[in-house]
């Protein structure tokens, strides 16, 4: 019956808002009291060895998915998939959630996002030596700030973005395509409840393809850097970090 | 797997 539908899709959203704010590492509240770099500061990022920074941002990105890993096993379903699924959900889509968490963290007014203490703007990771994939990552940020999602919305559209049916290698794929309908259905009817335009759930939609290029620039980058460094990822990147996205 | 010896552990840590 619709009723019982409705109430199921209100069961879900605050489950999956729940895990979320439970596991979102930063609360807004938090950062409304954190200040920018200042230009000294900037220069010490900038001066970096390009090693060092990617070290840092390889630390730093391994610190959100140890969260990401968390939020996923709060997700009703996810640990009754067998673990192949989830792993393998966990190494396609985690840096995917990280970019859609960002806008909680992101200050379009100034575009700087939260990073390492403070607000830093693009030119803080000019060492890493990827503007291109930098300047990207700050457009995408923006662009979803631009939609103004409530916390629901963030996680229901994280958690669908964690749960795609498409992944290579999944092994009960059924499984999760239901899981993800389920997620999908009760991000659509929170985005009615909250009287929310018409176009968004499309918007959102067509900010996973977004998200897949910036993965796939990101992994690019990746290996560029590690055919020149490769001691440099071998000895000093986290051993997760190296999981998902070094692996030989 | 070996190859994710790191995101099984923390699959299986339970839930804190």
């Amino acid at each position: 019956s619709p009723t019982a539908t409705t109430a199921a899709h209100d069961h879900l959203a605050q489950i999956i808002s729940k895990s979320h704010l439970e596991t979102c590492q930063y609360l807004r509240e938090e950062l409304q009291e954190m200040s920018c770099f200042l230009q000294e500061e900037v220069e010490k990022f900038q001066n970096k060895p390009q090693e060092a920074m990617w070290q840092l941002c390889a630390v730093k990105i391994t610190d959100a998915i140890q969260y990401v890993v968390e939020f996923a096993k709060r997700i009703d379903g996810f640990m009754n998939l067998c673990q192949n699924d989830q792993i393998v959900l966990l190494k396609a889509g985690s840096l995917e959630v990280i970019l859609v968490r960002m806008c909680r963290v992101f200050d379009p007014q100034n575009n700087t996002v939260y990073f390492d203490g403070k607000f830093a703007g693009p030119d803080v990771f000019k060492s890493l030596g990827c503007d291109d994939l930098i300047a990207s990552v700050f457009d995408f940020a923006k662009s979803m700030c631009s939609l103004h999602l409530e916390e629901e919305e963030i996680a229901l559209f994280s958690a669908s973005v964690l749960l795609s049916a498409d992944r290579s290698w999944l092994r009960d794929k059924l499984q999760v395509e239901r899981l993800q309908q389920k997620t999908e259905s009760a991000l659509q009817h929170v985005l009615q409840k909250n009287h929310r335009d018409d176009g968004l759930f499309e918007k959102l939609r067509t900010k996973v393809s977004a998200l897949r290029s910036l993965c796939a620039l990101h992994s690019q980058k990746l290996s560029a850097f590690r055919a020149v460094y490769p001691d440099t990822v071998r000895t000093l990147f986290p051993p997760l970090y190296k999981e998902l996205f070094a692996a030989d | 797997k070996e190859k994710h010896k790191i995101l099984h552990q923390l699959l299986q840590n339970s839930t804190s």
